[in-house]
């Protein structure tokens, strides 16, 4: 599982992003963060050439939400054979815009002395909820009324053993805020909102039956596109 | 009043989720 930070803020582990096959030596494994607000790219590189590397730089590619570096990738060169060097890269939501597929995924070019490299890696959405997400109650009502049932997408989450409260805690360190709760019929139903770099606002209703593992997420956005990525975050910021 | 009416409002919309 990933590592918990303190503010509950889910990271997951790294990958394997440009294996030293394809990197002709320079292996990268990484993941995303958001911490105090800023999105972080953080990598391990690690040398697996004979000759020193040098020279690092990075660029992406336009993406669905703009993300782009938001300062050079400070690699201190030259980087020794077997050396392993861990790097953190801010991020700003500044750079070009493109719908990619899957909607969170990230071109990445990687040059050093020795060539340029390419990979794909995809982020956690929830690396884009802003720390102010939390919706207005009547807005929410409102909003929640005037979103049209079609953009409605519902999805469950299995083998989940948290109550509502503890989910509800887990939720807000990835910026999730539950705006009301109210039990039915043995049912907890938590309101959620959530908000984008970007503007987009995310509505939720999570309904946990007491004794079920089993939760029911349903999302409500005009972007409907970008639930299938927020369903995604919920199952991974309440099952680590 | 206005947060009576939201309370209201939230239980509303929870009770008509469960029985459609």
């Amino acid at each position: 599982g990933g590592v918990g930070m303190p503010m509950g803020t889910f990271v997951p582990p790294k990958t394997l992003w440009l294996p030293a096959m394809k990197g002709k030596g320079l292996e990268i494994m990484g993941t995303f963060a958001r911490r105090a607000g800023v999105i972080q790219m953080e990598m391990t590189l690690t040398n697996k050439a004979m000759s020193v590397m040098t020279d690092f730089a990075i660029q992406f590619n336009r993406n669905s939400f703009g993300l782009a570096p938001a300062g050079p990738l400070q690699v201190p060169t030259p980087l020794s054979p077997n050396q392993t060097i861990d790097v953190s890269l801010p991020l700003n939501n500044g750079g070009p815009v493109m719908k990619m597929e899957p909607l969170n995924n990230l071109q990445v070019a990687v040059k050093n002395n020795i060539d340029v490299f390419y990979f794909s890696c995809q982020y956690p959405i929830s690396m884009l909820f802003v720390e102010d997400g939390k919706m207005d109650r009547q807005v929410f009502l409102a909003t929640w009324k005037d979103i049209p049932n079609e953009n409605e997408a519902q999805f469950q989450i299995n083998d989940c053993h948290l109550n509502s409260d503890a989910a509800s805690n887990k939720l807000q360190g990835s910026n999730v805020f539950t705006i009301a709760k109210r039990t039915v019929e043995g049912q907890d139903m938590l309101y959620q909102s959530m908000k984008l770099t970007n503007g987009i606002c995310v509505l939720t209703e999570l309904r946990v039956q007491t004794g079920s593992p089993t939760y029911t997420v349903s999302l409500k956005c005009r972007a409907a596109e970008v639930s299938q990525c927020v369903f995604q975050c919920y199952e991974a910021a309440l099952k680590n | 009043e206005l947060e009576d009416g939201l309370d209201e409002a939230f239980s509303r919309l929870a009770e008509s989720r469960t029985n459609p």
